[in-house]
């Protein structure tokens, strides 16, 4: 990727972690849509030979050839047995019964994650500037599970053992499936066994933001990731024939409108569908929109393919408006006509326009690339937010990273669009989504196992959790886009990613499997359904009381059951206890929690940990006493520890249901 | 078609097994999750052995072949196919 490097600070970062013998002995297994290994991005160039232990292999098949894979790619394995169980055989000449990516997904997924540097990668020169993965050193296994048809459980299971056996060090799965309970999700199961194999499993959030309860991948041994803007934009100006400009975004590169303002029409008024507005394919008259600039809202089908439905049906150009669930959000696209997004506010001031003026016309003029925007981050209206729909006592999502607008390496089988009608061709492509914040994390993770590789998957977590930030320079708190307010750690986790500062934590919260079976123990699991999750006969001890507050986890969150036909203040406490482990120098740490609702009382024993050697463990206890509260009603805080050099940071999000 | 009409009436499963279950009879598991299968099904194919994560297999069966499958000595589940999509 370009940017994101500067923007996480592993430009500045360069002499911390190692770049030698570590990184370069991990590899990051991605589950996605496959790998275009003639992508610069996999250039091995500089990379030792592949590690010893290294047991997977390049697997041949349609348009894929073993000899393509090098020190960089060291693995690309398929797995369509559940696919065309359902869907029946592949049809080869759509798509590749191969590791080759005929989509883009993935080679964008793994590029980001561990690409290897390249100098000059742009889209039509957008985004210019040397693009690299965040673990630019590490290797690559590929293990292709989604196809044109979806992917299914059967294959991602098969490709989570096979990169469990391979010896893959980190698992990105920018994918997800609902909410499912952790014994009937695939994916869950998939990563339990690998994490107690040491293996670090990132997963994408999921994109059904801003709606709450919305959450992909929960499962407290998975990295949930959720998506935040970057400070760079693709300003795309829209010029009004009332003289009033407006400030969209493309990523546009093909013949521009002329100087003139052209004829301006609302996709709506040019349809003889009730739905035209949505400019769905088929729906737009011809008659009405040939040569105009078309106005379309954004909702239903991709954001792509309306620019193409504009096009086909001879419009010159396409203003695409947010409604209400994409506020002010603005992702850009490499549209196949002059076109530009736009957002709520700027759509409705353009609507006014163009109902009120009996001629209405308009221009669309491409600014390039700009970068220093702020606020930045901002987490995306798309990303998915919590509270957890099936462990209310865990908060996801666990932090964000970049996923709005992301360059990252491109299969060379399909055009930036992704639509069969596109027909251009490019190294390099920007598109947004949590599945573009996963592999952040993944390489990020693979990093910090590069410079610590005796941390446990869920040291390597806290250690991102608890050095995330929550605010800007200014003191001011992440904006959510979707709301244009102060976001809350169900948006963005414990925070923005921070991998200087998660180098050095100071502290962390370790976790190991038997804490997870733990866990499992406390949700009251059946035996046959801890068996499902973990692959062993576990029998929870009916003399211990298991507490699912207690999961030595990085966050807090603490659901109160409102009290009905008390009929008074009736106080309720719950106890949440966690082990801190000193990963740092000696030290005495102090607690300070800040809860600026006056609804809870919050108390931490003891106040104070002293540390005097490496890896020791000291327990502490937070007690929450509040009073019922309306069922909806949400209280945020954070409770951290700090030596004076390192800050221990956990979100706090209280709910009354 | 009688292909197409083939996947529709079977679905596809997740099979977990438990392990130390294994009659003594068996050297290998793969033999044993292959009769286990073949006492409800004559046609059912195992379409992939999982011994990492799981202990167990995956294959297409009707619904009727699915339930008498759960009661085989064993079965710890049948989970039926998910489909995940991008994000």
């Amino acid at each position: 990727t370009t940017r994101t490097p500067m923007f996480l600070g592993l430009d500045m970062a360069n002499n911390m972690f190692p770049a030698s013998t570590s990184e370069g002995d991990l590899t990051v297994g991605v589950l996605d849509t496959g790998v275009w290994p003639e992508s610069k991005s996999f250039d091995d160039t500089g990379l030792g030979p592949v590690p010893s232990s290294w047991k997977g292999q390049c697997e041949e098949g349609k348009n894929f050839n073993a000899a393509t894979c090098n020190r960089k790619l060291i693995g690309a394995r398929f797995f369509s047995k559940g696919y065309e169980a359902i869907q029946g055989p592949i049809d080869e000449s759509k798509e590749s019964k191969s590791p080759r990516d005929d989509d883009g997904h993935g080679t964008h997924t793994s590029t980001t994650a561990a690409g290897s540097a390249v100098s000059d990668a742009n889209l039509f020169g957008y985004a210019s500037g040397t693009a690299r993965g965040m673990a630019a050193r590490a290797r690559v296994a590929m293990y292709k599970v989604c196809w044109i048809g979806g992917c299914f459980s059967t294959d991602i299971l098969a490709a989570m053992e096979k990169a469990i056996d391979d010896g893959v060090n980190v698992l990105s799965l920018s994918l997800g499936g609902g909410s499912p309970d952790y014994y009937r999700d695939s994916v869950a199961i998939g990563a339990f066994g690998a994490m107690e194999k040491g293996i670090f499993v990132s997963c994408s959030a999921g994109n059904a933001g801003p709606s709450s309860y919305s959450l992909s991948n929960e499962a407290p041994w998975i990295t949930t990731v959720g998506a935040g803007t970057l400070d760079r934009d693709f300003p795309a100006y829209v010029n009004l024939g009332n003289g009033m400009n407006f400030t969209g975004v493309s990523l546009y590169n093909g013949t521009a409108l002329p100087d003139t303002l052209l004829p301006f029409v609302y996709a709506g008024n040019a349809s003889n569908s009730t739905s035209g507005n949505l400019c769905m394919s088929g729906t737009l008259v011809p008659e009405k929109v040939a040569g105009k600039i078309v106005l379309c809202d954004r909702g239903v089908t991709a954001r792509v393919q309306k620019g193409e439905v504009v096009k086909e049906a001879g419009g010159a150009g396409m203003i695409l408006a947010n409604t209400d669930s994409n506020g002010e959000e603005l992702v850009a696209d490499a549209h196949l006509l002059p076109a530009t997004a736009v957002g709520q506010k700027s759509g409705d001031g353009i609507k006014k326009y163009l109902f009120s003026d009996p001629n209405p016309t308009a221009t669309i003029i491409l600014g390039g690339t700009k970068v220093g925007i702020q606020p930045s981050p901002v987490v995306a209206a798309f990303s998915s937010r919590g509270p957890s729909s099936i462990t209310t006592e865990i908060l996801k999502p666990d932090l964000i990273a970049p996923g709005v607008n992301i360059l990252a390496g491109w299969s060379g089988a399909v055009g930036p669009t992704g639509l069969s009608v596109d027909n251009r061709r490019v190294g390099f492509n920007i598109i947004s989504g949590t599945s573009m914040s996963c592999p952040h994390v993944s390489g990020l993770a693979t990093l910090l196992k590069g410079a610590h590789p005796e941390w446990s998957p869920a040291a390597i977590r806290s250690a991102l959790m608890t050095t995330a930030y929550t605010a800007y320079k200014n003191g001011e708190q992440l904006q959510d886009i979707a709301t244009g307010k102060a976001s809350t750690p169900f948006d963005y986790g414990a925070g923005h990613v921070d991998p200087q500062k998660a180098l050095d934590p100071g502290l962390i919260y370790d976790l190991t499997t038997d804490d997870y079976l733990n866990f499992l123990c406390a949700l009251n699991y059946t035996p046959s359904q801890i068996t499902v999750v973990s692959n062993r006969n576990f029998t929870c001890n009916d003399s211990v009381k298991y507490s699912v507050a207690d999961l030595n986890y990085p966050s807090f969150a603490v659901p109160f059951t409102t009290g009905l036909g008390s009929g008074g203040n009736k106080v309720t406490v719950l106890k949440y206890t966690r082990t801190l482990t000193n990963v740092g120098a000696s030290g005495t740490y102090k607690v300070s929690v800040s809860f600026p609702s006056e609804s809870v009382k919050i108390a931490v024993e003891p106040a104070a940990l002293s540390f005097s050697q490496m890896n020791e463990k000291k327990m502490y206890t937070v007690s929450f006493s509040a009073n019922s509260m309306p069922s909806g009603t949400k209280d945020f805080g954070r409770l951290q520890w700090s030596d004076g050099n390192h800050v221990v940071g956990s979100p706090i999000a209280i709910t009354w249901t | 078609a009688t292909e197409k009409q083939q996947r529709q009436n079977k679905k596809t499963y997740i099979v977990h097994m438990s392990k130390s279950h294994m009659p003594a009879d068996f050297v290998e598991h793969k033999q044993w999750y292959d009769a286990s299968l073949r006492s409800v099904s004559d046609s059912a194919e195992i379409m992939y052995t999982y011994d990492t994560v799981i202990h167990g297999f995956s294959t297409q069966l009707t619904e009727e072949e699915a339930e008498a499958l759960e009661k085989q000595h064993g079965i710890v589940s049948i989970m039926p196919e998910t489909r995940y999509e991008l994000h």
